[in-house]
Protein backbone atom coordinates (compact mmCIF):
# COMPACT_ATOMS: atom_id res chain seq x y z
CA UNK A 1 0.00 0.00 0.00
CA UNK A 2 0.86 3.73 -0.65
CA UNK A 3 2.02 5.76 2.34
CA UNK A 4 -0.78 7.77 1.81
CA UNK A 5 -3.51 5.37 2.50
CA UNK A 6 -2.43 4.37 5.61
CA UNK A 7 -3.74 5.22 8.76
CA UNK A 8 -1.56 8.47 10.53
CA UNK A 9 -2.83 6.81 13.63
CA UNK A 10 -4.34 8.71 16.87
CA UNK A 11 -3.46 12.90 16.02
CA UNK A 12 -2.59 14.81 19.33
CA UNK A 13 -5.83 16.69 20.43
CA UNK A 14 -5.93 20.68 20.30
CA UNK A 15 -5.40 22.70 23.55
CA UNK A 16 -9.49 23.34 23.45
CA UNK A 17 -10.59 19.57 22.33
CA UNK A 18 -8.69 18.86 25.82
CA UNK A 19 -10.31 21.47 27.76
CA UNK A 20 -13.42 20.50 26.97
CA UNK A 21 -12.71 17.12 28.38
CA UNK A 22 -11.26 18.26 31.13
CA UNK A 23 -14.95 20.46 31.58
CA UNK A 24 -16.71 17.16 31.06
CA UNK A 25 -14.35 14.87 33.25
CA UNK A 26 -14.99 17.32 36.16
CA UNK A 27 -18.34 18.58 35.39
CA UNK A 28 -17.11 22.31 34.92
CA UNK A 29 -18.85 25.06 33.66
CA UNK A 30 -17.57 29.14 33.30
CA UNK A 31 -20.37 32.35 33.77
CA UNK A 32 -19.60 34.06 30.91
CA UNK A 33 -17.25 33.67 28.36
CA UNK A 34 -14.35 35.88 29.81
CA UNK A 35 -13.65 33.23 32.68
CA UNK A 36 -13.71 31.02 29.86
CA UNK A 37 -10.84 32.47 28.23
CA UNK A 38 -9.20 33.34 31.56
CA UNK A 39 -9.55 29.00 32.66
CA UNK A 40 -8.49 28.00 29.56
CA UNK A 41 -5.41 30.24 29.93
CA UNK A 42 -5.02 28.45 33.26
CA UNK A 43 -5.28 25.62 31.90
CA UNK A 44 -2.77 25.74 29.12
CA UNK A 45 -0.20 27.17 31.72
CA UNK A 46 -0.76 24.26 34.08
CA UNK A 47 -0.57 21.65 31.21
CA UNK A 48 3.15 23.23 30.44
CA UNK A 49 3.89 23.66 33.79
CA UNK A 50 3.02 19.74 34.56
CA UNK A 51 5.17 19.22 31.07
CA UNK A 52 8.36 20.53 33.05
CA UNK A 53 7.44 18.77 36.27
CA UNK A 54 7.33 15.50 34.52
CA UNK A 55 10.29 16.48 32.87
CA UNK A 56 12.35 17.57 35.66
CA UNK A 57 10.98 14.55 38.23
CA UNK A 58 14.14 11.99 39.51
CA UNK A 59 11.50 10.03 39.94
CA UNK A 60 8.40 8.00 38.09
CA UNK A 61 5.80 10.56 38.79
CA UNK A 62 3.78 11.34 35.36
CA UNK A 63 1.85 14.74 35.76
CA UNK A 64 -1.24 16.18 33.74
CA UNK A 65 -4.61 16.86 33.82
CA UNK A 66 -6.25 16.58 37.00
CA UNK A 67 -9.38 17.74 39.08
CA UNK A 68 -7.33 21.24 39.78
CA UNK A 69 -5.92 21.98 36.54
CA UNK A 70 -7.96 24.90 35.55
CA UNK A 71 -7.03 26.48 39.39
CA UNK A 72 -3.82 29.02 39.18
CA UNK A 73 -1.29 27.75 41.93
CA UNK A 74 -2.15 30.77 44.44
CA UNK A 75 -6.13 29.44 44.15
CA UNK A 76 -4.85 25.50 44.84
CA UNK A 77 -2.82 26.67 47.68
CA UNK A 78 -6.15 28.74 49.09
CA UNK A 79 -8.58 26.29 48.61
CA UNK A 80 -6.85 23.02 49.51
CA UNK A 81 -3.85 24.33 51.60
CA UNK A 82 -3.77 24.79 55.51
CA UNK A 83 -4.25 28.44 55.09
CA UNK A 84 -3.74 29.31 58.65
CA UNK A 85 0.21 29.57 59.03
CA UNK A 86 0.31 28.56 55.89
CA UNK A 87 4.45 27.58 55.22
CA UNK A 88 5.44 29.22 58.65
CA UNK A 89 6.11 27.17 61.43
CA UNK A 90 3.79 27.65 64.56
CA UNK A 91 4.98 29.97 67.04
CA UNK A 92 6.27 28.67 70.11
CA UNK A 93 6.05 30.52 73.18
CA UNK A 94 8.97 30.54 75.80
CA UNK A 95 8.51 29.64 79.48
CA UNK A 96 8.91 32.89 81.45
CA UNK A 97 12.33 33.07 83.43
CA UNK A 98 13.78 30.20 80.98
CA UNK A 99 17.39 30.18 81.24
CA UNK A 100 16.91 30.10 77.69
CA UNK A 101 15.64 33.96 77.36
CA UNK A 102 18.92 36.52 76.24
CA UNK A 103 20.35 34.12 74.37
CA UNK A 104 20.67 33.91 70.75
CA UNK B 1 11.98 -1.69 59.77
CA UNK B 2 10.82 -4.31 57.51
CA UNK B 3 11.43 -3.91 53.78
CA UNK B 4 7.68 -3.23 53.22
CA UNK B 5 4.62 -1.98 54.89
CA UNK B 6 1.23 -1.28 53.45
CA UNK B 7 -1.71 -0.60 56.14
CA UNK B 8 -4.24 -1.07 53.40
CA UNK B 9 -3.66 -4.58 53.05
CA UNK B 10 -5.35 -5.52 56.34
CA UNK B 11 -9.00 -4.97 56.62
CA UNK B 12 -10.75 -2.92 58.94
CA UNK B 13 -7.61 -0.21 59.09
CA UNK B 14 -7.55 2.06 56.77
CA UNK B 15 -11.23 3.81 55.87
CA UNK B 16 -12.30 4.90 53.00
CA UNK B 17 -10.94 8.08 50.65
CA UNK B 18 -12.36 10.91 52.13
CA UNK B 19 -13.26 14.40 50.14
CA UNK B 20 -12.63 17.86 51.56
CA UNK B 21 -14.45 19.40 48.62
CA UNK B 22 -14.38 23.33 49.28
CA UNK B 23 -13.38 23.27 53.08
CA UNK B 24 -9.36 23.51 53.62
CA UNK B 25 -9.37 20.50 56.58
CA UNK B 26 -7.07 18.54 55.27
CA UNK B 27 -5.38 18.55 58.84
CA UNK B 28 -8.95 17.25 60.61
CA UNK B 29 -9.06 14.42 57.55
CA UNK B 30 -5.66 13.15 58.37
CA UNK B 31 -6.34 12.85 62.16
CA UNK B 32 -9.59 11.48 61.54
CA UNK B 33 -7.89 8.63 59.58
CA UNK B 34 -4.99 8.39 62.04
CA UNK B 35 -7.41 7.90 64.53
CA UNK B 36 -9.05 5.86 62.75
CA UNK B 37 -6.45 3.25 62.08
CA UNK B 38 -5.01 3.05 65.45
CA UNK B 39 -8.10 2.69 66.71
CA UNK B 40 -8.98 -0.33 64.18
CA UNK B 41 -5.37 -1.68 64.78
CA UNK B 42 -6.06 -1.34 68.71
CA UNK B 43 -9.20 -2.86 69.03
CA UNK B 44 -9.72 -5.24 65.76
CA UNK B 45 -12.98 -3.01 64.56
CA UNK B 46 -13.35 -0.25 61.65
CA UNK B 47 -14.69 2.88 62.72
CA UNK B 48 -15.03 5.87 60.90
CA UNK B 49 -15.08 9.33 63.02
CA UNK B 50 -16.73 12.73 62.68
CA UNK B 51 -14.69 15.12 60.89
CA UNK B 52 -17.08 17.75 61.10
CA UNK B 53 -16.84 17.58 65.03
CA UNK B 54 -13.45 18.19 64.91
CA UNK B 55 -14.44 21.40 62.55
CA UNK B 56 -17.51 22.79 65.00
CA UNK B 57 -15.74 22.16 68.02
CA UNK B 58 -12.32 23.23 67.43
CA UNK B 59 -11.12 26.84 69.63
CA UNK B 60 -11.65 29.05 66.19
CA UNK B 61 -14.61 27.04 65.53
CA UNK B 62 -13.63 27.86 61.41
CA UNK B 63 -12.72 24.41 60.73
CA UNK B 64 -12.90 25.03 56.77
CA UNK B 65 -9.90 27.85 57.20
CA UNK B 66 -7.34 25.66 57.63
CA UNK B 67 -5.19 24.26 60.78
CA UNK B 68 -2.66 22.05 61.51
CA UNK B 69 -3.30 18.09 62.54
CA UNK B 70 -2.51 19.03 66.55
CA UNK B 71 -5.47 21.14 66.62
CA UNK B 72 -8.07 18.36 65.74
CA UNK B 73 -6.53 15.96 68.53
CA UNK B 74 -6.49 19.22 70.99
CA UNK B 75 -10.04 18.78 70.28
CA UNK B 76 -10.66 15.03 70.50
CA UNK B 77 -8.98 15.36 74.02
CA UNK B 78 -11.28 18.67 74.95
CA UNK B 79 -14.45 16.23 74.05
CA UNK B 80 -13.73 12.92 75.12
CA UNK B 81 -13.54 11.23 71.78
CA UNK B 82 -15.55 11.79 68.89
CA UNK B 83 -18.90 10.85 66.93
CA UNK B 84 -19.09 8.87 64.27
CA UNK B 85 -19.00 9.93 61.20
CA UNK B 86 -22.37 8.36 59.93
CA UNK B 87 -24.31 10.34 63.12
CA UNK B 88 -22.16 13.65 62.76
CA UNK B 89 -21.90 13.67 59.12
CA UNK B 90 -19.31 15.78 56.96
CA UNK B 91 -21.19 18.66 55.21
CA UNK B 92 -17.90 20.23 53.80
CA UNK B 93 -18.96 23.62 52.95
CA UNK B 94 -17.19 26.72 54.57
CA UNK B 95 -19.82 28.28 57.13
CA UNK B 96 -19.24 27.69 60.91
CA UNK B 97 -21.89 25.54 62.51
CA UNK B 98 -22.79 25.01 66.34
CA UNK B 99 -20.56 22.43 67.77
CA UNK B 100 -22.86 19.38 68.28
CA UNK B 101 -20.11 16.82 70.46
CA UNK B 102 -22.68 16.28 73.33
CA UNK B 103 -25.48 15.57 71.32
CA UNK B 104 -23.83 12.36 69.63
CA UNK B 105 -22.14 8.85 71.75
CA UNK B 106 -18.74 8.56 71.14
CA UNK B 107 -17.17 5.75 69.02
CA UNK B 108 -13.71 6.70 69.38
CA UNK B 109 -11.05 8.34 71.36
CA UNK B 110 -8.02 8.58 72.31
CA UNK B 111 -5.06 9.01 75.38
CA UNK B 112 -2.72 11.93 73.94
CA UNK B 113 -0.90 12.57 70.88
CA UNK B 114 3.03 12.46 70.10
CA UNK B 115 5.28 14.52 67.71
CA UNK B 116 8.23 11.64 66.61
CA UNK B 117 11.60 12.69 65.59
CA UNK B 118 12.04 14.17 62.27
CA UNK B 119 13.77 11.86 60.60
CA UNK B 120 12.81 8.98 58.10
CA UNK B 121 13.83 5.78 59.44
CA UNK B 122 12.53 6.82 62.70
CA UNK B 123 9.24 7.03 60.82
CA UNK B 124 9.56 3.90 59.21
CA UNK B 125 9.77 2.23 62.47
CA UNK B 126 6.99 3.79 64.26
CA UNK B 127 4.72 3.51 61.23
CA UNK B 128 5.47 -0.91 61.00
CA UNK B 129 5.34 -1.15 64.35
CA UNK B 130 2.73 1.27 65.67
CA UNK B 131 0.13 2.43 62.65
CA UNK B 132 -0.45 5.41 60.51
CA UNK B 133 0.85 8.45 61.16
CA UNK B 134 -0.14 11.91 59.85
CA UNK B 135 2.64 14.09 57.98
CA UNK B 136 2.76 17.62 56.65
CA UNK B 137 4.25 18.61 53.45
CA UNK B 138 4.37 21.62 50.72
CA UNK B 139 1.56 20.13 48.48
CA UNK B 140 3.20 22.20 45.14
CA UNK B 141 3.41 19.05 42.69
CA UNK B 142 0.31 17.44 44.20
CA UNK B 143 -1.81 19.87 41.97
CA UNK B 144 -0.59 17.83 38.64
CA UNK B 145 0.07 14.82 40.04
CA UNK B 146 -1.53 11.64 38.45
CA UNK B 147 0.47 8.44 39.08
CA UNK B 148 4.03 7.30 39.95
CA UNK B 149 6.62 8.17 42.44
CA UNK B 150 7.60 11.73 43.02
CA UNK B 151 10.84 12.11 43.53
CA UNK B 152 11.87 16.55 43.59
CA UNK B 153 15.06 18.30 44.82
CA UNK B 154 14.40 20.88 47.12
CA UNK B 155 14.48 23.36 44.79
CA UNK B 156 11.28 22.10 42.91
CA UNK B 157 9.59 21.65 46.13
CA UNK B 158 10.92 23.57 49.36
CA UNK B 159 10.75 20.91 52.55
CA UNK B 160 10.56 24.32 54.59
CA UNK B 161 7.21 25.46 53.00
CA UNK B 162 4.34 22.44 54.50
CA UNK B 163 0.99 23.54 53.52
CA UNK B 164 -0.89 19.95 53.52
CA UNK B 165 -2.04 17.50 55.92
CA UNK B 166 -1.79 13.83 55.23
CA UNK B 167 -2.13 10.08 56.33
CA UNK B 168 1.36 8.13 55.73
CA UNK B 169 -0.02 4.59 55.61
CA UNK B 170 3.24 2.75 54.29
CA UNK B 171 6.05 2.46 52.20
CA UNK B 172 7.89 0.27 50.11
CA UNK B 173 10.29 0.32 46.56
CA UNK B 174 9.31 0.64 43.14
CA UNK B 175 10.41 -2.02 40.54
CA UNK B 176 13.20 -2.18 38.59
CA UNK B 177 12.94 -0.19 35.00
CA UNK B 178 12.01 -3.43 33.23
CA UNK B 179 9.09 -4.30 35.35
CA UNK B 180 7.53 -0.64 34.96
CA UNK B 181 8.06 -0.60 31.18
CA UNK B 182 6.00 -3.59 31.34
CA UNK B 183 3.78 -1.97 33.66
CA UNK B 184 2.69 0.26 30.44
CA UNK B 185 3.52 3.60 32.06
CA UNK B 186 4.94 7.05 29.64
CA UNK B 187 7.72 6.62 27.75
CA UNK B 188 9.74 9.08 29.16
CA UNK B 189 13.02 7.77 30.70
CA UNK B 190 13.35 6.24 34.05
CA UNK B 191 15.64 5.86 36.57
CA UNK B 192 17.23 1.66 36.43
CA UNK B 193 17.34 1.37 40.13
CA UNK B 194 14.35 0.78 42.21
CA UNK B 195 13.19 4.12 44.24
CA UNK B 196 12.34 3.50 47.91
CA UNK B 197 8.94 5.45 48.81
CA UNK B 198 6.23 6.78 51.22
CA UNK B 199 2.44 5.56 50.89
CA UNK B 200 0.19 8.06 51.53
CA UNK B 201 -3.41 8.87 52.00
CA UNK B 202 -4.49 12.19 50.41
CA UNK B 203 -8.09 13.71 51.32
CA UNK B 204 -9.30 14.77 47.87
CA UNK B 205 -11.68 12.18 46.48
CA UNK B 206 -10.87 8.81 44.88
CA UNK B 207 -10.49 9.87 41.58
CA UNK B 208 -7.56 11.85 42.47
CA UNK B 209 -4.01 10.73 42.33
CA UNK B 210 -3.63 6.76 42.51
CA UNK B 211 -7.03 6.05 43.30
CA UNK B 212 -6.96 9.06 46.13
CA UNK B 213 -3.05 7.61 46.89
CA UNK B 214 0.12 9.11 46.03
CA UNK B 215 3.90 8.28 46.69
CA UNK B 216 6.60 10.84 47.37
CA UNK B 217 10.21 9.45 47.70
CA UNK B 218 11.57 8.12 51.04
CA UNK B 219 15.31 8.70 52.17
CA UNK B 220 15.51 12.65 51.11
CA UNK B 221 13.02 14.57 53.36
CA UNK B 222 10.74 14.93 49.78
CA UNK B 223 8.86 17.79 50.35
CA UNK B 224 9.06 18.30 54.00
CA UNK B 225 7.95 14.83 54.88
CA UNK B 226 9.46 14.86 58.27
CA UNK B 227 8.78 18.27 59.56
CA UNK B 228 5.64 17.46 61.50
CA UNK B 229 5.11 13.49 62.11
CA UNK B 230 2.18 13.56 64.36
CA UNK B 231 0.14 10.49 65.90
CA UNK B 232 -2.27 9.75 68.09
CA UNK B 233 -2.26 7.54 71.27
CA UNK B 234 -4.87 5.49 71.16
CA UNK B 235 -3.56 2.96 73.84
CA UNK B 236 -1.19 3.55 77.04
CA UNK B 237 -1.82 0.36 78.98
CA UNK B 238 0.85 -1.96 77.44
CA UNK B 239 3.51 0.56 76.90
CA UNK B 240 5.45 -1.79 74.52
CA UNK B 241 3.03 -3.14 72.48
CA UNK B 242 3.72 -3.55 68.79
CA UNK B 243 2.27 -4.64 65.83
CA UNK B 244 3.10 -6.00 62.26
CA UNK B 245 2.23 -3.79 59.10
CA UNK B 246 1.45 -6.17 56.65
CA UNK B 247 4.33 -6.40 53.87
Amino acid sequence: RSLKNQDPGPQPLELKQVFVLFQIQYNRSYSNPEEYARRLDIFAHNLAQAQQLEEEDLGTAEFGVTPFSDLTEEEFGQFYGHQRMAGEAPSVGRKVGSEEWGEP
Amino acid sequence: VPPTCDWRKLPGIISPIKQQGNCSCCWAMAAAGNIEALWGIRYHQPVEVSVQELLDCGRCGDGCKGGFTWDAFITVLNNSGLASAKDYPFLGNTKPHRCLAKKYKKVAWIQDFIMLQGNEQAIAWYLATKGPITVTINMKLLQHYQRGVIQAMHTTCDPQRVDHSVLLVGFGKSKSVAGRQAEGGSSRPRPHHPIPYWILKNSWGAEWGEEGYFRLHRGNNTCGITKYPVTARVDLRVKKRLVSCPP
